[in-house]
């Protein structure tokens, strides 16, 4: 996966994300594609909550999983989630779930209750950073505010167990933040780097560049783009603007 | 190529063809937990029942063609259920009534992150 929170000169925050998904989960020989990722596009959908006839927030899902990977709650938020790979993972957690130990909470389930009931940027940044989990995981959160010391966005790095970083917009880049799949103060894995790829475009694209489109262009650039993207979600907070495309990766084109 | 790839950044690939886009469904959480999700997946049954086919086939793989794993879920999986915290469990049981699927390949479908993380 590949998250990107990123503002606009005008201070216009932007989020948009690649899901990436089914590594190893059966590779086409015929058709060079992964089982699972082909399997999974039929099932996008986008999810409009409703209470009393109006929005709460608007999700991109798979039709029949109710968590939440990947959404807005216009004017306030966005987030999106990012699969953080650990020893410590989420067998772990989930035999413990099985064996009577349940503290934790399920991922999907928590940033399903994080959307239906945090009423801004702050108040999801302290239930994604405090609660306990059954895996670790990226949470990519933005906000509505871009000035100074207030400037809204963040990826906060999960264990199991407790928060282990919470890197601010601020400090990583000024006019935008972006999250793969692996702890931002580490180097990637370079047989799957898409973190340097991904801010060379961003800087080819610049902050002036800054869009629905120029954020689409940047998660359409291989490796960016590769054969485990299932869709691209984009998302305007002020406006409470999603759209989501399905995306494919036509060969030449990496597997990851 | 041979890793690590090195970009190529386009600036042509907005807007995508319109056949890439996604349908929009309204869920209503006045709704009881249960009704909720009916008519968003009441014709994805089989699609979802691929899904699940190929994670089993995944999972029967990576454990030497061991039926064990896949079996506990499908058994187990609707005590599982009793275990998640509402409304989720409800939403859940409405998911398997209207896709006709088992309640434990749904609650499995809800759990994948977790699962593969591994």
């Amino acid at each position: 996966c590949t998250s990107i929170v990123a503002q606009d000169p005008k201070g216009t925050l932007y989020h948009a994300r690649n899901l990436d998904f089914g590594l190893f989960l059966g590779w086409d020989i015929k058709n060079n594609t992964w089982a699972v990722t082909e399997l999974l596009r039929p099932l996008v959908i986008i999810v409009d909550f409703q209470k009393g006839g109006q929005t709460v927030f608007k999700s991109v899902n798979f039709a029949g999983y109710i968590g939440i990977l990947t959404a807005i709650k216009p004017k306030l938020f966005t987030l999106t989630m990012n699969e953080r790979f650990n020893k410590d993972g989420g067998y772990i957690g989930l035999m413990e779930w099985i064996l009577g130990e349940r503290t934790g909470q399920w991922m999907g389930f928590l940033t399903r209750q994080v959307m239906e009931s945090a009423s801004g940027f702050l108040e999801a940044k302290v239930m994604l950073s405090n609660e306990e989990m059954l895996a670790p995981a990226y949470f990519i959160l933005g906000g509505n505010k871009t000035s100074g010391l207030y400037q809204q966005g963040c990826v906060i790095t999960r264990a199991r167990e407790f928060v282990v970083d919470v890197w601010d917009m601020e400090s990583a880049n000024g006019w935008y933040i972006l999250e793969t799949n692996y702890d931002h103060w580490s180097a990637p894995l370079f047989l799957d780097d898409r973190r340097t790829p991904a801010h060379h475009c961003m800087g080819n694209m610049t902050q002036q560049g800054v869009s629905i489109k120029g954020l689409h262009n940047v998660l359409s650039s291989r490796p960016v783009l590769n054969k485990l993207t299932t869709y691209t979600a984009l998302m305007q907070v002020d406006s409470g603007h999603l759209e989501v495309w399905l995306q494919y990766c036509p060969d030449p084109c990496i597997p990851w | 190529q041979i890793p690590p790839f090195t970009e190529e950044c386009v600036d042509n690939a907005y807007p995508p063809p319109e056949s890439r886009k996604v349908p929009s469904y309204v869920v209503n959480l006045d709704l009881p937990a249960a009704q909720r999700w009916t008519h968003v997946v009441k014709n994805k049954g089989p699609e979802i029942k691929k899904l699940l086919d190929e994670f089993k086939s995944f999972i029967s793989d990576i454990f030497n063609g061991s039926q064990a794993i896949v079996n506990f879920i499908d058994k187990e999986g609707p005590a599982f259920d009793e275990t998640l915290p509402q409304p989720f469990a409800d939403e859940m049981r409405g998911i398997a009534n209207a896709t006709g699927l088992k309640l434990g390949e749904i609650v499995f479908f809800n759990i994948f992150y977790e699962f593969f993380t591994v």
